[in-house]
């Protein structure tokens, strides 16, 4: 967080609406339902921060190592723990000898303490990943208070089970949370809304419709579409972005020619030495140099650094690759693969550069053609600002959704990759309680807070108001003008797919001008749409509930977007804006439409007054091509001349229906 | 049959504004299929009482199909896992 809020300009360097206005979110809780908190890190410090809000029901649980009374302050003002559900499937006790454990709010992972420091952690300056990212951590909603519900726990890789989330969900209800945060996911196939296997969609339900913003990561599974988790329409489900910063690191080879790589390398240089790539003879050489199936021998490899080739995507290549360099003598490692946006030290300082392919074979070449090749590798250093632009990152799952392609998901992006925030000192990359964490779960804890500046803001905003405040303000281009981009194979512009409305745009959110609205019965409305039958929804809802005789369209939920998965001739759909703007404000329709589509709005123009806060207009989108075609994307933008309300729409025409070509 | 299993048991909206008699009402439930109180405190696991109305409960098949057979009961299901993303 020591570049991601100044990328959003949501700095305390410059003027800031939501920031001041707000009060720093002070007054507002957030509920963030992970792997605990480090409760002495120096961004939970409570100087400055008012009394305990009178409404709090909630309270401190003792445990190994926490001491309610010692660990919680005014800044965290709540600490339970829920483990029994993981305990009955696993028995006890806990199994945690592969990695240390708390049984209490204490997080020994990590993961926790990253992500609510990241929502509203106080300010802590001077902190940097061992010199790198150097700048002032803190949180989005600095002067909001925590609450923290430990469900996940540090066995298998970090385990929550749906029984455990739903007893923090009906804790966080009651003890009186403003927003909840989820950094948390299952997998793909998906379960329905109404199962509650998904233990987040219940809960969630009950919380938003208690008011309760309920924000949740879209999952790591991208680039590939259909891969989105937490697609519930009253959740806030949030992807990932890079942002503008960087840490180039140098790679000289022995003709004098320089290419940067990324690396966070913070070790000393590595002077001039020899440059192998493990090239073996026969039919296949190449097949030595795969990063993940190295096989080195010391003689060769003792005092040198080693180029690899890996297609894989996760930074399990580089971890194998790294362990076999270091267990052979070697000295360096540069790994040739497409980019992942998924950069992490090496263990040990150990210098594991990371370039592209095309980048590798320039290196490769320089091997082949020297007889005795050498590379010098330089630290890596911090580089920010307008030469690296952000891009929604690899990682970050994408939509549609595979429940409900009608309902854009994710709704939003925002910064998720190389955040440096507070952990736990147990974690292993840990630097003097900071680390730099990349994922989906980096994210949400961003809009988490931003979340809570508005609650503080317009204390009577539902979480559909946020959403849409949020949607219809994302950022589409960089601050620098440049539309922003999605990492993938290959990287191609982002669209509503790839980040929703956007990248999050605190000030914008502040004042959105016009809101799509929604509450229960709009839920009911889209389970109706969904087909759910009366006894799901009722299960659901846990009230009697009946869908009109006539099934609505789906396209009408109330949402802040348009999404139109099955377009044949025409189709028209409705939504419902509320004004939250000046009373006597007059908005004209813009119509950017999609590809293959024309688009008519009406009444094109919306004339509020002290009578009128709400209008309902139409949407008819007609395909002019008889075809099966992928996504096209456009947009409907209401203005006044200071705001701009901005839907982001998405479009498939398809005249073939049922035909399986997911994107 | 004797391989017990964490279930949800989730009854949908509170039927008490007092909690603890939300959550006398699931041991109560339990009890009865599982044959005593005492039985019912071992194997429950939550009640949730504050935002909706359920419990979780390690059962065996033949307890969890007893359960789902239970007028009040709307759905049961097993417990899942979720991971940090």
């Amino acid at each position: 967080t020591t570049r991601s809020w100044d990328y959003l300009d949501h700095s305390y360097h410059t003027p800031n609406i939501l920031l001041d206005k707000s009060n720093k979110g002070d007054g507002v809780i957030i509920g963030v339902i992970d792997t605990g908190i480090w409760p002495e890190s120096m961004a939970f410090n409570d100087e400055g921060i008012g009394p305990v809000p009178s409404r709090w029901k909630g309270g401190c649980e003792s445990g190994e190592q926490f001491n309610a009374t010692a660990h919680c302050n005014r800044k965290v003002i709540g600490a339970r723990w829920f483990v029994d559900g993981l305990l009955a499937e696993y028995g006890q006790p806990l199994n945690i000898s592969a990695n240390k454990e708390y049984l209490s709010p204490r997080d020994a992972h990590g993961h926790g303490t990253h992500t609510s420091s990241t929502a509203a952690g106080s300010y802590v300056r001077n902190i940097s990943y061992k010199g790198l990212g150097l700048g002032t951590v803190r949180g989005g909603a600095p002067s909001a208070r925590l609450a923290i519900y430990k469900v996940c726990w540090f066995v298998l890789g970090g385990q929550c089970t749906s029984a455990d989330i739903l007893k923090a969900f009906d804790e966080a209800i009651h003890d009186g949370v403003d927003v909840l945060s989820l950094s948390i996911g299952s997998g793909i196939p998906l379960f329905s809304d109404v199962d509650e296997r998904d233990g987040i969609a219940t809960g969630s339900f009950h919380a938003v419709a208690k008011g309760i913003t309920v924000v949740c990561a879209a999952a790591n599974d991208g680039p590939s579409s259909q891969t989105v988790q937490n697609t519930a329409p009253w959740i806030l489900t949030v992807g990932a972005s890079t942002m503008d910063r960087a840490f180039p690191t140098p790679v000289t080879l022995g003709n004098n020619k320089t290419i940067l790589g990324e690396a966070m390398y913070a070790g000393k240089e590595i002077g001039f030495t020899g440059l192998i790539y493990p090239e073996s003879k026969g039919l296949d050489p190449t097949s030595a140099g795969v990063c993940q199936e190295l096989s080195l021998n010391r003689s060769l490899v003792a005092g040198k650094v080693v180029l690899c080739f890996t297609s894989v995507a996760r930074r399990t290549a580089i971890s194998n690759a790294t362990s076999v360099v270091r267990a052979a003598g070697g000295v360096g490692l540069i790994v040739a693969k497409n980019p992942s946006d998924d950069l992490a030290p090496c263990s040990n300082d150990f210098p594991c550069v990371e370039v592209d392919y095309e980048v590798g074979t320039q290196i490769l070449f320089y091997i082949r053609s020297t007889r005795s090749p050498v590379v010098k590798l330089s630290p890596s250093k911090t580089q920010v600002g307008k030469l690296v632009s952000a891009k929604v990152a690899h990682f970050s799952s994408r939509g549609p959704s595979s429940i409900a392609p009608a309902i854009l998901k994710p709704d939003i992006a925002a910064p998720g990759v190389n955040i440096l925030a507070a952990t736990s000192p147990l974690a292993p990359l840990a630097d003097g309680g900071f680390v730099m964490f990349s994922g989906t779960s980096m994210a949400t804890p961003h809009v988490s807070g931003i979340v809570a500046l508005l609650k503080a803001l317009h204390p009577d905003w539902s979480p559909a108001t946020i959403k849409s405040a949020l949607v219809t303000t994302a950022l589409r281009n960089d601050d620098y003008g440049f539309p922003i981009f999605a990492e993938g194979s290959s990287r191609k512009l982002a669209d509503p797919f790839d980040f929703g409305g956007g990248i999050v745009n605190p000030n914008g959110a502040a004042d959105p001008g016009l809101v799509y609205d929604m509450g229960v019965a709009d839920y009911v409305h889209y389970l109706c749409a969904m087909g759910y039958t009366n006894t799901s929804i009722s299960q659901l809802t846990g009230q009697s509930m009946a869908c009109p005789s006539i099934q609505p369209s789906i396209l009408d939920v109330n949402l802040p977007s348009i999404t139109i998965p099955s377009l044949r001739n025409s189709t028209t759909l409705t939504r419902t804006v509320t004004n939250v703007g000046p009373v006597n404000s007059t908005y004209i329709a813009v119509i950017e439409p999609p590809v293959g589509t024309i688009m008519s709005v009406r009444p094109n123009v919306l004339a509020f007054d002290a009578q009128t806060k709400t209008i309902t207009f139409t949407v008819t989108v007609f395909s002019t091509h008889q075809i099966n075609a992928g996504y096209h994307f456009g947009s409907l933008t209401w203005t006044n001349g200071v705001h701009t309300v901005r839907s982001p729409i998405s479009v498939r025409i398809q005249f073939v229906e049922s035909y399986a070509d997911g994107n | 049959d004797s391989k017990t299993s964490v279930h949800i048991v989730y009854l949908g909206e509170r039927q008490h504004e007092d909690p603890q008699l939300v959550t006398d009402s699931h041991h109560d439930m339990l009890a009865r299929v599982v044959g005593s109180k005492k039985v019912a405190s071992k194997l429950m696991v939550y009640s949730y009482k504050h935002g909706f109305s359920g419990f979780a409960a390690k059962l065996t098949e033949s307890q969890a199909q007893r359960l789902a057979e239970h007028p009040g009961v709307i759905r049961l299901i097993p417990n899942s896992i979720h991971k940090l993303q």
